[in-house]
């Protein structure tokens, strides 16, 4: 499984339509200082089912949603879609190509979809634990946070160690 | 499920220990199983010594020692159970010019077998991506993201 | 004393804004008094506000701005009562190239009153050094210092 | 005042005499990871009578003495001495170079010394803090640190903005 492609709408600055295409191998990301970089890294996060308000540094759901600028209104909606290669069958599905989507609106409510059909957020972290792409795995490393992996306390560097089990 | 702790454990131990020497070239560096009473599981402590150094535990290294070390043992969990997809932000910030370069190697290798997203103002880290995305701000306070290939950046 | 802390206050509340609009390029920075009762005394809040964006608390800046933020309340309370010494280290680690401009135009206007010893892995930093010492560790595992030109470190 | 030179011997991983000469203006420290650059920040700290076993990465008196390595023994004191241009009368002594020392051992004796005659801590803490160069002062920014003074509770900014009152 890999990562094909990232859409995003209305997701922290992303205000218009932005889409990114990845490879396999390594894609960098880089930009001057608060351009928006470290909200791709979270808009994949968000749309993989992410819910700790300290990873998306956001307090409630309409945090994350574009607040406008000078010159652009707020939009009510934030929409990130995630394209997953899936030809070596690595999540348990019988698509090759697995969409996944996740919206957001002011009210709080949150919608995830999987191949344009809208699943619960339970359905979603079943799929991906299985598929050991959890939220809280060593796979995600936010800024800053290198020093963690040093200072987590004993019990909770087990915690890294079972996951990989 | 303790049966797989343990060999766990051990490969991510054995890894760690391999990625750190190739990281410091030399040293010695191991993940030991606290003692506890039967009710609760061991937790796990980090033992790193660059080498010809006399330091053992981690609050006597230096800052990019210190994100050495963590990557060492990032690398070597990703190693034992590789996940697809792996996220980096800014990891290489506190290394010098040397240790970028063993950073990326370790990486180029990792990524035959998963895919790396790496944010990163490094020049040397961004030489060795296969794609490269530049983002910016606009007068509108909205991202936008380009394609950039090396001979964009190196002319900025 | 309290006299003295609110013109203290105000002094520094009005260069943090100054520091802040010069590294951004415009915005709004404020530092806010935290209501309290009678008996306690109160705290000090931080608003920042980059231009043209909506952000008001600081756990929404970027890392790179949240940096910025943080050495233009560091550069305020040195300008409001300058300290004769004054020792950074690797303060701009997180900053882009043209933060590191802005950050080292205010430091050599305050280095006319304050003394600054820098760490850093940064080439701009260096090349404004009025003094620069390279720090390498021996085969025998022991600091040596030696002195610097800017086209040692060139030549790299 | 300014800091003229720094002699350090024995502490951390200086084993032998090493001295930095320091002109006004501004003194760029550079070099590879762990070659000993945020040394340096600790031994003038540590001279100017710094305690905190966080701010100097060592828990008790004889971490910060040279403890050897492959080729070299480990030393039994470290000493780092401070010379400061007085000149402008910064300090209140009616010196116009002022030397502070400071000597370790493994014992865990700490001697303090100020221009060549011994002195209390008590004695350095209240010259300094009568000059400005306090322990605790946002002067001094650590490795890592610079997020610290954003993430501060609201009263403990107050305590850096009554330092500079
Ligand atoms: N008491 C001691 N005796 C000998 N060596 C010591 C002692 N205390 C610390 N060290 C060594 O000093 C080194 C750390 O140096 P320091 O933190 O100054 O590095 P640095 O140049 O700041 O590196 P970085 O760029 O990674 O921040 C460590 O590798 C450690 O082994
Ligand atoms: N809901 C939102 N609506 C609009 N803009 C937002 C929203 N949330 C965050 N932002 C903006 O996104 C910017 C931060 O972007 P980000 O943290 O991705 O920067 P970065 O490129 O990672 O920078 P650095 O190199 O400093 O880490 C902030 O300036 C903030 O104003
Ligand atoms: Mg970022
Ligand atoms: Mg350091």
């Amino acid at each position: 499984m890999y990562l094909k492609r990232l859409d995003v709408n209305g997701f922290k600055s992303f205000a218009g339509a932005t889409s990114l295409e990845f490879g396999g191998g390594v894609t960098c990301i880089a930009g001057p200082n608060g351009s928006g970089k470290t909200n791709v890294a979270e808009a994949i996060r968000w749309v993989l089912g992410e819910q700790a308000s300290r990873v998306l540094r956001a307090r409630k759901t309409e945090d994350i949603i574009f607040t406008g600028s000078a010159k652009r209104p707020a939009m009510g909606m934030a929409e990130v879609r995630i394209t997953l290669d899936n030809s070596d069958g690595w999540l348990p599905l019988d698509f090759v190509e697995v969409v996944v989507g996740r919206r957001a609106y002011r009210s709080g409510d949150n919608e995830y979809y999987l191949n344009q059909s809208r699943v619960r957020l339970k359905d979603l972290n079943e799929l991906f634990m299985k598929a050991q792409v959890g939220q809280n795995s060593y796979a995600f490393m936010g800024q800053g946070l290198v020093e963690q992996v040093l200072t987590l306390r004993p019990e909770d560097r087990r915690g890294m160690i079972e996951e990989a089990a | 499920v303790k049966e797989r702790f343990s060999t766990t454990f051990r490969k991510v131990n054995a890894s760690f220990k391999t990625y750190f020497q190739t990281f410091f070239g030399g040293g010695e560096a191991e993940l030991l199983l606290t003692r506890t009473d039967e009710e609760t599981l061991p937790g796990v402590d980090i033992i790193a010594q660059p080498p010809r150094k006399k330091v053992r535990t981690i609050n006597m290294l230096s800052g990019g020692e210190r994100s050495l070390t963590a990557m060492a043992l990032l690398f070597a969990l990703l190693d034992t159970n590789p996940s697809p997809i792996c996220v980096l932000d800014e990891v290489d910030a506190a290394l010098d010019e040397a240790n970028v370069d063993r950073f990326t190697t370790a990486l180029e290798k990792l990524s035959e077998r998963t895919q790396f997203v790496i944010i990163t103002h490094n020049r040397r880290t961004l030489e060795m991506a296969d794609t490269i995305y530049g983002v910016s701000m606009g007068e509108d306070s909205t991202s936008t993201v380009l394609s950039l290939r090396m001979a964009d950046i190196a002319a900025k």
